[in-house]
């Protein structure tokens, strides 16, 4: 389906429809957790989930219209910050805690185990204290995600790929979650000049998101070269597309 | 490394069927 024969309304109920389901971690470690015990629970969860984002990414109206050279490039971008978004929204109803899922369940101070992670925790915290303020409503969150994947890389996209038309599809897709969070705002009944402080608002948390998936990437790059735990399958995929970026 | 090479498994996955599929 080509979004731009979709009205808003028809988008976000494709939003609605393409959600992943809730992944559960299954085998959690017995507390207090060392240090090696949280990060391969954090690592299996994770790559459980990316299993299901390529899948949630395949349903977004448009997506695998794209060639595949970008769908690759803008998933393999983007990764860290939708299981981060994720991560926000299900927290968002639980000051102070991180909900990964619903059997991993972190207070901030567990943080305080692995080296480095209690900064990505507060991070994590602030932002998603921040939606909570705004109260964030779920269909404005499903229009965020997709705005991140679809808007995660900011180069060229078809260099190398074998579809000029790619491009202009994928500023197409852009302008269409664009609509259609606009829409979802305007549904609220706020004022319009409120309107546009809440697009703005929600908008600006995205560089917060971004800073933080930064961050996190940094973090399990260095805990992996410092063999703390191990990352297997699609993880190691999506690792390395950083590793191999940085060099 | 070419992008399909460093991607066996996300190609898999964006070429196949849906993530239930997989096991």
């Amino acid at each position: 389906i080509f979004p731009s024969v979709l009205s808003p309304e028809q988008f976000v109920t494709t939003l609605i429809e393409a959600e992943p389901p809730n992944v559960l971690l299954m085998n959690r470690p017995n507390k207090p957790f060392t240090e090696a015990s949280m990060m391969m629970s954090l690592t299996k969860l994770a790559d459980k989930e990316l299993v299901h984002m390529i899948g949630w990414a395949k349903k977004i109206p448009g997506f695998v219209e794209l060639c595949l050279y970008d769908q690759v490039r803008l998933l393999e971008s983007c990764w860290l910050e939708i299981l981060m978004v994720g991560l926000m929204w299900r927290s968002i109803e639980h000051p102070g805690k991180l909900i990964f899922a619903a059997d991993l369940i972190l207070d901030r101070d567990e943080g305080k185990c692995v080296e480095g992670i209690l900064e990505i925790f507060d991070m994590l915290l602030a932002a998603t204290s921040r939606l909570r303020e705004l109260k964030l409503q779920h269909k404005e969150y499903l229009c965020l995600k997709a705005m991140i994947l679809l808007n995660s890389n900011m180069f060229p996209l078809t260099m190398g790929s074998d579809d000029p038309d790619s491009s202009v599809k994928l500023r197409h897709l852009l302008n269409a979650i664009t609509d259609a969070l606009v829409w979802v705002i305007a549904k609220s009944g706020l004022p319009y000049r409120q309107q546009s402080n809440r697009l703005a608002n929600l908008l600006m948390l995205l560089s917060h998101v971004r800073h933080a998936s930064n961050k996190g990437m940094e973090h399990l790059l260095s805990m992996r070269c410092k063999n703390v735990v191990p990352v297997y399958d699609l993880l190691l995929e999506m690792l390395n597309a950083h590793t191999l970026r940085d060099h | 490394s070419s992008l399909t090479e460093r991607h066996k498994i996300l190609h898999r996955l964006l070429q196949e069927g849906s993530p239930s599929d997989i096991s």
